[in-house]
């Protein structure tokens, strides 16, 4: 799965995924890509978030949606992402799962749910202070 | 702050990174970007999970989903179950262009996308085709059924209910007295 935000230098934002799903999954399985919210969420008067994990968990919590929220009231992104995927934790402690934020000012961050499979969590930036897309890392 | 604009996406899918950046420098919009980035990874099926040739179902068919947002309009468009088209986000884009929808599913999502010009073919490849034998041949582990007959952590299914009688089973009638010739 790909989840992708986009946010143009007149302070538009659009979001989106793309993703062929769980394998093996059951006939007419559909997880938390394409639902908007869950999957990615933007609105330009707060900023815009994208999960990517076990859909099946994530499209529960609406993580993308929750995140923009957080955002919305003033939480960085970094932490409007943490704060989500702890919402999650306190249900489901070993869910596989990410989400990226990035607010109206062009600040980013992402956060992940630790698992001994799943120490890290790489995602990639390109703004106007970088030459090329950059992959960053971050601990989960 | 940092400054604007910004391309964030998930996983060290680089290509799908530089397309984005590359529409905003030829002046496409904040959505043309989202959707020329995805469909990168839609064609170069980034990791196997984006794409054609991925993830086959129980049934070995592979499906795809996707979703594009306008967070100036909060206007949608998705599509989930898309079966036999590649161009995944491409559709999800008509549906928000050309509908007031903003989800459609399955054979209809198809039936949508080639009434929108996008070309039907098959999703499988010998990857995708090889890694659904390779799963039957493990007795279908791992899979998504639970509290079901028989057992899904050791066989294959179909799988039923523990309650549901098998269909050759003699089934018990209740004897309705209003029924009958």
């Amino acid at each position: 799965t790909i989840g992708m935000v986009v946010i143009h230098k007149t302070g538009r934002i659009a979001a989106g995924t793309s993703t062929n799903g769980l394998k093996f999954k059951i006939p007419g399985r559909v997880g938390d890509s394409p639902v908007p919210g869950a999957g990615a969420y933007a609105d330009d008067t707060a900023g815009a978030a994208a999960a990517t994990g076990d859909g099946d968990i994530l499209m529960r919590f609406l993580p993308s949606y929750q995140a923009v929220e957080y955002m919305r009231r003033g939480e960085d992104p970094g932490t409007a992402c943490q704060k989500v995927i702890s919402r999650i934790q306190k249900y489901f402690p070993k869910f596989f799962g990410a989400v990226i934020c990035a607010n109206v000012t062009g600040s980013y961050g992402a956060a992940c749910n630790k698992l001994p499979t799943f120490p890290q969590f790489s995602f990639m930036v390109y703004n106007s202070l970088r030459t090329h897309p950059v992959e960053e890392k971050v601990n989960c | 702050s940092g400054p604007l604009p910004l391309v964030l996406n998930t996983w060290p899918f680089k290509n799908a990174t530089q397309a984005a950046w590359q529409a905003l420098a030829c002046g496409d919009s904040a959505l043309d970007a989202v959707e020329k980035g995805c469909a990168v990874c839609e064609r170069e099926q980034c990791d196997g999970t984006v794409g054609f040739g991925g993830s086959p179902d129980e049934l070995g068919e592979t499906t795809l989903d996707a979703m594009i947002m306008d967070g100036t309009t909060m206007n949608v468009g998705a599509v989930g179950g898309l079966r036999r088209i590649k161009n995944a986000i491409g559709v999800a884009r008509k549906v928000l262009e050309y509908t007031t929808h903003t989800l459609l599913v399955g054979e209809s999502a198809t039936k949508f996308a080639e009434s929108m010009g996008f070309p039907s073919e098959d999703l499988s490849t010998n990857s995708s085709q090889t890694l659904h034998s390779d799963w039957l041949a493990r007795n279908c582990q791992p899979n998504y059924w639970r509290n079901v007959i028989p057992d899904p952590s050791k066989y294959c299914g179909p799988y039923k209910p523990p309650g549901i009688l098998k269909q050759d089973d003699p089934v018990c009638i209740e004897t309705n007295v209003h029924g009958h010739d």
